[in-house]
C-alpha cells in the first residue's frame, strides 16, 4: 500500500516544511518506509534534515531537466526508514524550464512511478505558490494534506487552494482528493485561533485532524541541529504532536 | 520627495503584508501621501486594507495585461492620505502572460513613473517567491524592505534574497539597495530568536532597524476586521511599534 501525498498550503510560514519532516520521521520511526521530496526552491526540507544544500550529488532538478533518474538523487538520512530528495535555489531554473516544456504537469508523476511501491508514504513539501512546482506535486499525489495556520490570512486563502485541487482533479488526476486538514501552531488561549478552528470543522468535518500542533519552540530550533523534532527532543510537546498525528494517519489508512 | 520601496522575503509568512499594511497606514497617519501595491495574487493587503477581492474595478492584474491604465487602477482606503493599489488571484495569469512579454521585467517600473511623484512613499507588497512578479517590484524600487522572522529557515533563506538583490542591481536597477531589515513576530525570552537577531545585526549592521514589531495578537486579529491595526487598536503593542517604525523612517530620510 503506497500513497504520495502532498503538503501544500499557497499561503506562506504555515508549517509546511515542519509538518512535511516531522511526519515522514515519525512515521518511518514506527517503521513505515517513507520518503521526502523537497519540491521548494527555498530547499528547507533539506536543510532541516540536516542536508547540505550547496554540494548535492543529485538533487530534484536533476529530474526536472532529465539530468538524473530517480534513483540516483534518493538520498539517506539519519533515519533508516526516511529517504530523500532534497533541493536547492537550481530548482527555480526548472520553473522557467518547464514552460515550454511537453507534459511539463506530469514530469514529477511520471518520475516517482518507478520506486511508488517500495514507499509507504510519499510526502511531497510544497513551496508557498500555485506555481508549476506544486502543480507537478499535487497531480503526482494520491492526496493533499493542508497545514493551516488558524489565522485570518490562511483561513481567506484556502478557497483558491481548493479550487486549484479540483482544477487538477478535472483536468489531470481524477482520484486527488483531501488527506486533511492539519492546524498548526494552535495556541488555544487565543479567540481568533478558536474562530478559526471552529469555522475549518464546521467546513470540512471529519477532513480535520484530531491532532493539533501546538506552537512550541523546539519545533522552531529543531531545523537548526538540521534534526527532526523527534531526534531533537523526543519528549517536547512539539514531538509528541506530531507522533501522534503519525498514529492517526495510520489509523485512518486500517480504517480504525 | 518620492521613494519606491519593495517589501519582499520568499520565506512565507515572515510579515510582508502585515509590515506593508501597518508602515503605510502609520505614515499616512503622519500626513504623508502613501500608495500601497499589492503585487500578491493571495491579495493580503488587498484584503487587510477592507477591500473586496472579488469585484474590483480595476487591479494590479490590468496593468500587467495592458487594459487599464496606473490612474483608474488607484483606489482610496479608510486612510484620506493612503491609496491603494488592489490584486487578487487573477494576478496568477500575469506570471505566465509576462514569460514572452518584451520589456517584462520593467512593467511596473514604467507603470509607476507617471504618479511617483504625488507620493512620498509608495510600498510593494510581494509574495513568498522570486519570481517575474517579485522581479517588478525589485526592479521598480529604489530600496528593499526585508522583513525578517527570527527564526532558522528565514535566516536561511536571506542569502538567496541579497544574491537576487545584486543580480537585479546588476543589470535592471544599478542604484537598487537595503532600505533596512526588520525584525518582525520577536519574542525576546526566546534563545533562538536572540541568536539569530544577533546574527543579522552582526552582519548588516545600521541596515538592521531598532524598531522591533513584538509578537502581538491584535496584528493577526485586524486584518479579520479589514483594517491596519492603528485603526484597530491604536493602543496595542503592534500599533505602536509600528508608529515608531515609521518615525525611524522618517528620520532616516531626513539624515537625522
Ligand atoms: N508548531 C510550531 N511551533 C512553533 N514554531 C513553528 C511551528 N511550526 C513551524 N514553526 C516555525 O514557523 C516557521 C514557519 O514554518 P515552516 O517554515 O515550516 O512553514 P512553511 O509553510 O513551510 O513556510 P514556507 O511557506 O516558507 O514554505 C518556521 O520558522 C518554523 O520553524
Ligand atoms: N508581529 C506579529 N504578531 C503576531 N502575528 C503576526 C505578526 N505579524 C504578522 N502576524 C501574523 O502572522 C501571519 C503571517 O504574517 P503575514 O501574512 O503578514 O506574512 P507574509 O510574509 O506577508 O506571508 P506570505 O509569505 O504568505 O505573503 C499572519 O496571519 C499575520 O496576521
Ligand atoms: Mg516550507
Ligand atoms: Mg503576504
Amino acid at each position: 500500500m503506497s500513497k504520495v501525498i502532498a503538503i501544500a498550503n499557497q499561503k506562506g510560514g504555515v508549517g509546511k516544511t515542519t509538518t512535511a519532516i516531522n511526519i515522514a520521521a515519525s512515521l518511518a520511526a514506527a517503521e513505515k518506509h517513507i520518503l521526502l521530496i523537497d519540491t521548494d526552491p527555498q530547499g528547507n526540507s533539506t536543510s532541516g534534515m540536516g542536508i547540505g544544500r550547496e554540494n548535492l550529488n543529485g538533487s530534484l532538478y536533476n529530474i526536472y531537466n532529465g539530468t538524473k533518474n530517480i534513483e540516483e538523487v534518493i538520498q539517506n538520512t539519519e533515519l533508516n526508514h526516511l529517504k530523500i530528495i532534497p533541493s536547492n535555489i537550481d530548482l527555480i531554473g526548472a520553473e522557467l524550464e518547464l514552460i515550454a516544456k511537453e507534459g511539463r504537469e506530469t514530469i514529477l508523476k511520471r518520475a516517482i512511478e518507478p520506486v511508488k511501491s517500495r514507499f509507504d508514504f510519499i510526502f511531497i513539501d510544497c513551496p508557498p505558490s500555485l506555481s508549476l512546482l506544486t502543480l507537478n506535486a499535487l497531480v503526482a499525489a494520491d492526496s493533499l494534506l493542508i497545514p493551516m495556520q488558524c489565522e485570518y490570512y490562511a483561513l481567506e486563502g484556502i478557497s483558491s487552494l481548493i479550487k486549484t485541487l479540483e482544477l487538477v482533479r478535472g483536468s489531470f488526476n481524477s482520484h486527488l482528493d483531501i488527506e486533511g486538514i492539519l492546524l498548526t501552531m494552535f495556541d488555544g488561549r487565543n479567540t481568533l485561533a478558536n474562530q478559526v478552528a471552529a469555522e475549518l470543522k464546521n467546513h470540512f468535518g471529519d477532513k480535520v485532524y484530531k491532532t493539533m500542533i501546538p506552537r512550541n519552540v523546539t519545533l522552531a530550533e529543531a531545523p537548526s541541529h538540521g534534526k527532526p523534532v523527534i531526534l531533537y527532543d523526543i519528549h517536547s510537546k512539539g514531538a509528541q504532536s506530531y507522533l501522534e498525528l503519525a498514529k492517526e494517519m495510520m489509523g485512518n489508512e486500517n480504517g480504525t
